[in-house]
């Protein structure tokens, strides 16, 4: 199967 | 206080459509640049950021910046009654209202219609959205917007249409771009070449590849981006196995529209 990770882990909270 | 105005409606009604089927909240900031937009989808695989500046609105005036979350679902029921020659104006007052006002103006009857909308919370957006090295993608690929949707339709139809995780690889080997799905009974590839500039300057297919790449993603993500194609007549897609996906529609001079989507991978 696949997983899909969090896409927020690449970005920072301004 | 806020104040900007746009003769023709369809800009910002082709945003909507381009964004309100897979996102449900965006986050509008303001500010004397232009207006920039994010959105983030409910599974926090993909992120949308749009950028229009001020020089895209035949008024803008923005004297303080302002960042507020609306409900997309909302704004596209609205825009759906707007004519594509209506005159919009989006207008907010001081820290003290907590709604923003949008107007449609008919050019032709005079006839104004009216929308308040509330502020609303967006879970996670805005976030900084850094410039990664172009080192980083394996390979980029450039298209017509209008064959991309092709593809992500021909894909879909292929695919049990019923099925919300129809995945699709996406490989790029030499001068050749693989769109491959597999369907309830069979498998469906759809190559692209590199297409000679010469023949078609204005619709080139242009791939460049630093190393073979091939990921898999959500086709049903991939349908909704392709709506981005009223907004520009090319979509340029980033490829890494390290980086979120890049799929950008770079609309006229004023801006773009750019989904970053996650791929599948193997557990």
């Amino acid at each position: 199967g696949t997983k899909q990770g969090n896409i927020m882990s690449f970005f920072k909270k301004v | 206080i806020l104040e900007l105005r746009l003769v023709q409606a369809t800009l910002f009604k082709n945003v909507l459509e381009a964004i309100s089927d897979l996102f449900s909240k965006a986050n509008f900031d303001f500010s004397g640049t232009g207006l920039e937009l994010q959105a983030m989808d409910t599974s926090h695989v993909a992120l949308v950021a749009l950028l229009l500046r001020a020089e895209a609105f035949n008024h803008y005036l923005c004297d303080r910046d302002l960042s507020m979350g609306l409900n997309l679902a909302d704004m596209a029921k609205a825009f759906r009654c707007a004519n594509n020659d209506d005159i919009i104006t989006i207008k907010a007052e001081e820290d003290w209202s907590d709604t923003v006002t949008f107007t449609f103006e008919s050019p032709e009857d005079g006839e104004i219609s009216i929308f308040d909308f509330d502020f609303v919370g967006t879970n996670g957006v805005p976030l900084e959205i850094p410039e990664f090295p172009e080192s980083e993608y394996q390979a980029k690929v450039r298209m017509p917007s209008a064959k991309f949707m092709r593809i992500c339709k021909k894909l879909s139809s292929f695919g049990d249409s019923g099925d919300r995780d129809t995945v699709v690889i996406i490989s790029v080997d030499k001068e050749c771009v693989n769109f491959f799905t597999r369907g309830k009974t069979g498998t469906s590839t759809i190559v692209c070449r590199q297409t000679q500039t010469v023949d078609k300057p204005k619709e080139p297919t242009l791939i460049e590849m630093k190393e073979q790449v091939s990921l898999a993603f959500d086709l049903r993500y991939m349908n909704s981006f392709s709506k981005g194609s009223t907004l520009s007549d090319q979509v340029t897609i980033s490829l890494s196995s390290n980086l979120p996906a890049v799929f950008e529609y770079k609309i006229a001079e004023t801006g773009y529209i750019r989904y970053y989507m996650l791929p599948r991978i193997e557990e």
